[in-house]
């Protein structure tokens, strides 16, 4: 089956910091209501480790910052011990930043990288 | 700590033995192989230092309980990998075994010898992942090592208590260990 689509860039050692630059230059203090150029790659990122669970109606790949993706950020704050502010401020977005694991910190009821053995 | 939903946990007799083995096909050439199997058997023995789980190296990868390997974007089970950084690894909850690494990344085992500003720690990357297949998810304690973040060049490998209460609960305690042990441990390292 087709692999679901991951938000990050390709990303190579000389390019990695230019992200990182373009990233905060385009995202920092965005809030609820702010449309920013980009910003379905932020909502990709939540969806991708259960934070914006799937609903129907809901676009994932529009750029405007609007409830739900609010609600997936004061989760992801909560959860990752970052003061929950609920805008994309500089340590939320070092810490989206951040290499991680690519296990979901919220699982939802049948991801694969959850699966028992069958 | 937080678990997989449904708490999923190798159901073996205690003490239980589990081998792990590399795949032959998906393996990286930066680092030596006996490099990696050492850092691989540091991360295993943190774990099995607080549970009485034993791990062993198979001799035949195919028959190993947890299967190891390094692979590069698309791998087949659904998981992409994405380049440099980003996502660094990922494995399965119990008793599925898997355990994938990026092969895109630049892993590193001696930062003295890897000066690479993206170079990241295969043993903390190890024990971290060895806690997923073990059956605990991500923690929100930031000084865990199930913390779902590890900086470049950062090293993480020291159980905390977080993570130690976390996996007990699944396997119970490992009869050698002690939490006064642990403490003991970090005071010598903090000296």
């Amino acid at each position: 089956r087709p692999a679901p689509e991951f938000p990050w860039k390709q990303l190579t050692e000389t390019t990695v910091n230019n992200y990182h630059h373009y990233f905060y230059n385009r995202f920092l203090n965005s809030r609820r209501g702010s449309h920013v150029s980009g910003l379905s790659e932020i909502k990709r990122y939540f969806r991708y480790f259960g934070y914006l669970t799937p609903q129907a109606h809901y676009n994932i790949s529009d750029d405007i910052f609007d409830a739900p993706l609010e609600s997936a950020i004061l989760h992801y704050q909560s959860k990752l011990g970052l003061q929950v502010t609920g805008k994309l401020d500089f340590d939320t977005l070092t810490q989206v930043l951040s290499p991680r694991c690519g296990v979901p910190d919220k699982l939802q009821p049948s991801p694969t990288l959850h699966a028992t053995k069958n | 700590y937080v678990f997989f939903p449904g708490k999923p946990r190798w159901a073996r007799r205690i003490p239980m033995t589990l081998t792990y083995g590399f795949s032959p096909d998906n393996m990286i050439h930066s680092l030596s192989l006996s490099d990696i199997k050492e850092a691989f058997k540091l991360a295993f023995s943190k774990w099995a230092s607080v549970i009485p789980v034993n791990f062993v190296e198979a001799d035949d990868y195919g028959f190993a309980d947890i299967k190891i390997g390094f692979y590069s974007g698309d791998h087949g089970d659904g998981e992409p990998f994405d380049g440099v950084l980003g996502i660094l690894a990922h494995s399965f909850s119990p008793e599925s075994g898997k355990f994938h690494l990026d092969a895109a990344e630049t892993w590193a085992v001696d930062f003295e010898v890897e000066k690479s500003s993206v170079a990241v720690d295969l043993e903390s990357v190890a024990v971290h992942e060895i806690g997923h297949l073990l059956g605990l998810s991500h923690s929100p304690v930031k000084g865990a090592v199930m913390y779902p973040s590890l900086k470049p060049r950062e090293k993480k490998v020291e159980l905390s208590v977080d993570d130690i209460q976390g996996v007990q609960s699944l396997y119970g305690s490992n009869p050698n260990f002690t939490f006064s042990s642990l403490l003991e441990s970090d005071i010598s390292a903090n000296r």
